[in-house]
């Protein structure tokens, strides 16, 4: 059986906005560690994570492994009906086919409660190969959704050129050219707290030619953290992450496109 | 010419 309560359905919520449109079905794996999801989209493009952590539920019990089939489109109507700071408990009961959705208002004058049919769905789960990337920036996700909307209305693709002094986004289309260099820094705003800073922290300059409707869809998740953490290395995938709060993080896998 | 890659390429089936 499993029993998750969360503080907040919000986090849920933008979780499930930020993955049905690259998804449409997918298991979600419970363990004693937690509420895990692998999937890749239908081209085997882009693969889609997500790790919510055990601790980030008050309280989360979980017996035994459990593999529960959701589609995303039903989910995602359902936790409309919850209101933002709504706590969510997830319960499922062993043995049966159904997936329960309690919403209970921060008032506690209202209860509402969903049950979702599971579907069977065998996943094929890929090994991500453990390495260290050549270069790992880290940069506002407000600031990396904006490019990324900007340069699609020039081309297709972003060239991403990271070095020791900045990060430069370029795209090339039938119209013309366009790019942006978002330069390392470390900001202090005027009331003295610590503005969206960026980073660069590398080993080689990493260059790689990604598809901006798939980065820009990977931007949903932006409204769940003010950071995205972009792990590159040269004619690999890249790996961007997104933190949940403390409790996990959603991340994202993109294959790069090669000239032929 | 550009040419979109798979992850199957990259990461493998168990």
């Amino acid at each position: 059986m499993l029993e998750a309560r969360l503080p907040a359905a919000s986090i849920l919520k933008k979780i499930v906005e930020s993955i049905k449109d690259l998804v449409s079905q997918a298991n979600f794996d419970c363990s004693e560690s937690g509420i895990s999801f692998q999937a890749m989209d239908e081209s085997n493009i882009a693969l889609s994570s997500f790790l919510l952590r055990a601790d980030g539920f008050d309280p989360y019990r979980c017996d035994r492994k459990l593999s529960l089939g959701i589609r995303f489109a039903t989910l995602s109507k359902i936790l409309k009906c919850a209101g933002n700071d709504d706590v969510v408990v997830i319960r499922y009961a062993d043995d049966t086919d159904i997936l329960s959705l309690v919403f209970e208002a921060p008032d506690n004058n209202r209860i509402s409660e969903f049950d979702i049919k599971l579907l069977d769905i065998s996943s094929e789960y890929l090994s991500i190969p453990e390495q260290e990337p050549e270069c790992k920036v880290k940069m506002s996700s407000a600031e990396f959704s904006r490019i990324c909307r900007d340069l699609i209305t020039i081309g297709s693709s972003v060239v991403i050129d990271a070095t020791k002094s900045g990060v430069k986004f370029s795209s090339t289309g039938d119209d013309g050219s366009g790019s942006i260099l978002i330069k390392q820094s470390a900001s202090v705003d005027g009331d003295g707290k610590a503005a969206p800073q960026t980073t660069v922290e590398m080993s080689e300059p990493v260059s790689l030619e990604l598809s901006l409707k798939y980065l820009n869809n990977f931007t949903k998740a932006a409204p769940l953290s003010e950071y995205v953490v972009m792990n590159m290395t040269n004619d690999s995938p890249l790996m961007l992450q997104f933190d949940v709060s403390d409790i996990g993080y959603i991340r994202y896998f993109l294959a790069p496109q090669i000239k032929d | 010419q550009k040419t979109q890659q798979s992850l199957l390429s990259f990461f493998k089936s168990p």
